[in-house]
């Protein structure tokens, strides 16, 4: 494991700290997209479909096994925890995310690498996660207060996958790796998706001012 | 080709 691919998966096991640490210490969820965080249950549990049936490392089965449960931990915070669920911003969080995973199935059944059941699954995790921050950044737009645990989340968030676009570099060149065209082009679109996020978070931190997205 | 192999990654 090169040190890109370490830091990448670092800085998400990070952002899902963040994130826990605003829900269960502040008992807030304000300003995070419900959808988003669906979204991102339905790609590990289609993505992680190889804990039963492939063994990499120990490393592989403990991070698969925490995104797993951390997912699905935010998720039942913000539906059913009753102080957690009172802070969610509905109202704002209108994106249509049956759309994402409508069109996820779609392009995975047109475009994959091996036409089986895991494979196509494997395909539509990739997809989807690379679309599956839409509702949040649609949420953050209309966020009046952006506060600092949200963004800086959604800032490791977008990290992460641009850390892994240098492991892909990384492999590609030193360890002789071939092209995985499937992984990579979703990669690149996840990560441009966070291109205007990146600007305006930065810009903030650079001017010591609360970080806000034009409208 | 497209390298099958490495789906070791998250």
């Amino acid at each position: 494991m090169n040190l890109f691919r370490l830091l990448g998966d670092m800085t998400h096991l990070l952002s899902i700290v963040v994130l826990l640490l605003k829900i269960r210490t502040v008992k807030s969820c304000a300003g995070i997209s419900l959808k988003t965080q669906e979204l991102y249950v339905i790609v590990f549990l289609t993505r992680y479909l190889d804990l039963f049936t492939k063994y990499y490392s120990v490393y592989n089965t403990a991070m698969k096994l925490v995104f797993l449960g951390t997912s699905i931990g935010i998720v039942w915070y913000m539906r059913y925890h009753k102080v957690v669920k009172q802070t969610y911003s509905k109202d704002e969080d209108t994106f249509k995310h049956y759309f994402l995973i409508l069109l996820s199935i779609i392009l995975a059944l047109l475009i994959h690498r091996a036409f089986d059941v895991i494979e196509v699954l494997w395909t539509f995790s990739l997809y989807l996660e690379a679309v599956a921050i839409l509702p949040q950044l649609v949420l953050l737009q209309k966020s009046r207060n952006i506060d600092t645990l949200t963004g800086d989340y959604v800032f490791l968030l977008g990290a992460y996958r641009a850390l892994y676009i240098l492991n892909w570099v990384y492999r590609f060149l030193m360890e002789n790796h071939k092209f995985r065209w499937i992984p990579w082009i979703s990669g690149l679109v996840q990560t441009a998706l966070y291109a205007d996020f990146f600007y305006y978070y930065i810009k903030s931190w650079k001017n010591r001012e609360k970080l806000k997205l034009p409208a | 080709g497209e390298d099958a192999a490495s789906k070791d990654e998250l």
